[in-house]
């Protein structure tokens, strides 16, 4: 038996829009910590890791560890009935081949639930060692969506460089190059319009702009987004969710000529 | 082009 119930609905809304065009069909588990999900785009580039920690849903009740294959592009269908403001509780019952997505507008004057069948899918889990990052970059996320829109109509990389001048994001393509940098900032009126560059050790990767420009659907999640940099290690583009936990996209690089 | 890597070059099967 399995029954979370998520006050601010819109959350997982989000999540759907920021991971259904990477990811098309996916394992949640659920468990006593949370409600999350681990996948891999089709070319095993990118990965995308979430997790709703428990303690942020009203009500948590999953009474063991339970994996459900779902089809994000029918879930996300389904989720799209749900109203910004409404309550969504995911119901479902041992052994049961669906799933059940419950909207309760704030007013409770309209209840509805939408039931969607799950599937088999054979995924393999991969294990994230933790690691020592050269340098963490942590910026408005607008701002980085901005970033990757502009490069993507240059060329189809970016190279992202950690220096002690800042963070360079260049590009290069048919007509022309560009290089955007931008230096820590933390002179600002609002926490969430700082730029705060942590740096380790110098660094630059290149890495394929599409699937950064995919990890910016998560922009509506957060205000601010943090991108670890190792050489010789995926970047990490995390995308914190207010109280319940995150969505963290990895993305190989690109080898360098 | 710069050839891509994948992601199972980096983390393995748990």
């Amino acid at each position: 038996m399995l029954e979370l119930r998520l006050v601010q609905g819109s959350l997982l809304k989000k999540v759907l829009e920021a991971i259904k065009d990477l990811v098309t069909d996916a394992n949640f588990d659920c468990s006593a910590t949370g409600f999350s999900l681990q996948a891999m785009d089709s070319s095993h580039v990118a990965l995308v890791a979430l997790l709703l920690r428990s303690e942020g849903f009203e009500h948590y009740r999953c009474d063991r560890n339970i994996s459900m294959g779902m089809n994000l592009n029918n879930m996300s269908k389904m989720l799209k009935c749900a109203g910004n403001d409404d309550i969504i509780t995911i119901k479902g019952d041992d052994g049961s081949d669906t799933i059940t997505f419950m909207f309760e507008s704030p007013t409770q004057d309209k209840i509805a639930d939408f039931e969607m069948k799950l599937m088999d899918i054979d995924s393999e889990h991969l294990g994230i060692p933790e690691a020592e990052y050269h340098a963490i970059v942590r910026m408005p996320s607008a701002e980085f969506s901005r970033i990757c829109k502009d490069l993507s109509s240059i060329g189809d990389t970016v190279v992202i460089s950690v220096t002690k001048e800042g963070v360079k994001f260049s590009t290069r393509g048919d007509i022309g190059a560009a290089n955007i940098v931008l230096r820590q900032n933390t002179t600002v009126d609002k926490p969430e319009e700082a730029t705060i560059i942590e740096m380790n050790e110098p660094v630059s990767l290149t890495f394929a702009l599409r699937y950064m420009n995919s990890f910016t659907k998560a922009t509506p999640l957060s205000s601010m987004v943090t991108i670890s940099l190792s050489s010789e290690l995926p970047v990490v583009v995390e995308y914190k969710i207010a109280e319940m936990g995150y969505v963290r996209f990895y993305l190989a690089p690109k080898i360098e000529e | 082009v710069n050839p891509q890597r994948q992601i199972t070059a980096f983390f393995s099967k748990s």
